[in-house]
């Protein structure tokens, strides 16, 4: 384990947003609210308390810096080393947070090159009060840049994370150690914009799908993330469940490789053995190292001993690494290790119990359980029965794209298409009555 | 495996050391690190990083050695000090 380092005496620290990222997107207003709620997952559980002022001695100076800027930790530009803070103490320095300025900062961005302001952020003064490095892979205070976290207003520090911080400052008053931090209202918390401030940039794509009123092509789970498939586009969650952005990525920006007019895919799931990730498209199959194709494909779906046809749904069962394969009324397992199909296959999907036959995917989830996706709702399966639980289907948008206002036990999916609208921010003009453009805004 | 090429070999040590995993060389006896000492270091930083602790610089070290990082070190000079010792 790594050692502690030193900590705040003090419970009230002052912070102070001096420089800006000169070649960002993000406002000053984005970059001072995303500070202040990465401040803000600190003191929610700690007796810390922070608050912004102007002038040069904040406690925690925060500059975007570029290459060297005489602290003996140079900045290298894009990618590289991306940002640092100073341990608490007596010199003026400690506490000083810096942000390379030639990184492309993001705010709920699903740009794969963006680095997301407010993940680094939290991880930095995570430094600033006193956390150093360790190499638990959950940890926020892992040294290496992970991706987005999720929305700054829903995010939950690891549990570990907490327990480290409270070694140094204890529990703030207000939480209990298992109580989730609530966000009181009616404090003044700065505002954070839905969508990047410069929209001009990011319109809604016209074939871009609203994925609160569709059913999706293929749902995974990859690398520990969800990844929901629409056409020619993908929403991605992050391990808790978080939507990394609102807009949606275009599968051909991020899996390189895949056929450029391939409108669509049928089916994923990533390999328990070496972790690569398997596209499936009509009689065809793609693997992945990451999110490159590999040379030699795609090649036909006779590999796995499937008949020609194509796949509805795949998914690897973590109970016995073998993966799972469906088409219509039929399942095959295939087993991975010795590259060839089960005996005693194809057989009856029925033999899952509450499961509907032709689904759009299926994803075997972090929580143990297994998941079926069909139209726009979902069914859950636990640990390794074969059997729906009570209660489901659910509604797939609702529970896990963000999405509000369902009715799960509508009278069908696609019937149930008006009772749904996408919660935040989206045009949709399809339901303008009075030919005025109807927005929806919830926060 | 690919055998690192010598530029890695070079980048990775810069890297180690710029992240205390390896002691800077010693400017007063002019000590250079031996590949003892590169072997212990490449596994610390392995094992930190959650890769296997082979001790060589496998490409997944090398990959994860490009991944966009804190600057800060991930152990303090003395632990890198106490490991080399």
């Amino acid at each position: 384990n790594i050692q502690m380092v030193t900590k705040w005496n003090k419970r009230n620290l002052s912070w102070r947003v001096r420089t800006f990222p000169k070649a960002s997107s993000l406002g000053h207003d984005t970059v001072r609210a995303l500070m202040y709620y990465a401040l803000k997952v600190w003191s929610d559980i700690t007796p810390l308390n922070f608050h912004e002022v102007a002038g040069n001695n904040a406690d925690i100076q925060i500059d975007f810096s570029r290459a060297d800027h005489n602290d003996g930790y140079p900045f290298d530009g894009p990618g590289g080393t991306v940002a640092h803070a100073f341990f608490p103490g007596d010199h003026h320095t400690s506490g000083d947070t810096h942000f390379d300025d030639e990184e492309f900062w993001t705010f709920r961005s699903s740009d794969v090159n963006g680095m997301d302001l407010f993940a680094v952020a939290v991880h930095e003064f995570g430094h600033a009060i006193g956390l150093a490095h360790i190499s638990d892979m959950e940890s926020i205070m892992r040294p290496y840049y992970q991706g987005p976290v999720g929305d700054p207003l829903k995010y939950n520090l690891p549990y570990d994370d907490k327990v480290r911080i409270w070694q140094l400052y204890g529990v703030r008053e207000s939480v209990s150690p298992t109580a989730k931090p609530e966000v009181n209202g009616d404090e003044d918390h700065p505002f954070l914009p839905d969508l990047p401030e410069n929209r001009s940039t990011i319109q809604p794509r016209k074939d871009e799908p609203d994925r609160c009123n569709t059913h999706f092509d293929a749902v995974a789970q990859i690398r520990g993330e969800a990844f929901f498939f629409k056409g020619k586009y993908f929403w991605r969650l992050t391990r808790n469940k978080h939507l990394v952005s609102l807009q949606p990525a275009q599968i051909h920006r991020f899996w390189r490789g895949l056929p450029l007019n391939m409108d669509s895919v049928d089916a994923i799931y990533e390999r328990t053995t070496d972790h690569k990730i398997v596209f499936f498209k009509g009689d065809r199959y793609w693997v992945f190292k990451d999110n490159n194709v590999e040379e030699g494909y795609p090649r036909p779906i006779t590999d796995f001993g499937l008949p020609p046809g194509g796949v509805d749904a795949a998914f690897s069962w973590s109970h016995n690494d073998k993966t799972y394969l469906f088409k219509e009324n039929l399942f095959w397992c295939f087993n991975e290790r010795e590259h060839r199909m089960d005996d005693g296959y194809p057989m009856e999907t029925t033999l899952w119990k509450g499961i509907p036959t032709a689904m759009d995917d299926a994803m075997a989830w972090s929580d143990g359980s297994t998941y079926f996706f069909r139209g726009k709702e979902y069914w859950k399966v636990l640990d390794n029965k074969m059997q729906a639980e009570e209660g489901y289907p659910q509604i797939t948008a609702r529970d896990w794209l963000v999405c509000s206002d369902m009715q799960s036990d509508g009278p069908s999916a696609e019937s149930s298409r008006t009772g749904a609208h996408s919660r935040q921010g989206q045009h949709d003009e399809s339901r303008s009555e009075n030919a005025y453009e109807v927005c929806s805004c919830t926060s | 495996a690919p055998t690192p090429t010598a530029e890695d070999i070079n980048r990775g040590v810069d890297w180690l050391t710029r992240f205390g995993y390896l002691p800077p060389p010693d400017p007063v006896t002019g000590q250079l690190q031996t590949q003892e000492e590169l072997s212990k270091a490449i596994k610390a930083m392995q094992e930190f990083g959650g890769l296997k602790p082979t001790g060589i610089l496998d490409e997944a070290t090398l990959e994860l050695m490009k991944t966009p990082r804190c600057s800060l070190p991930d152990l303090s000079q003395s632990e890198a000090t106490r490991r080399k010792r």
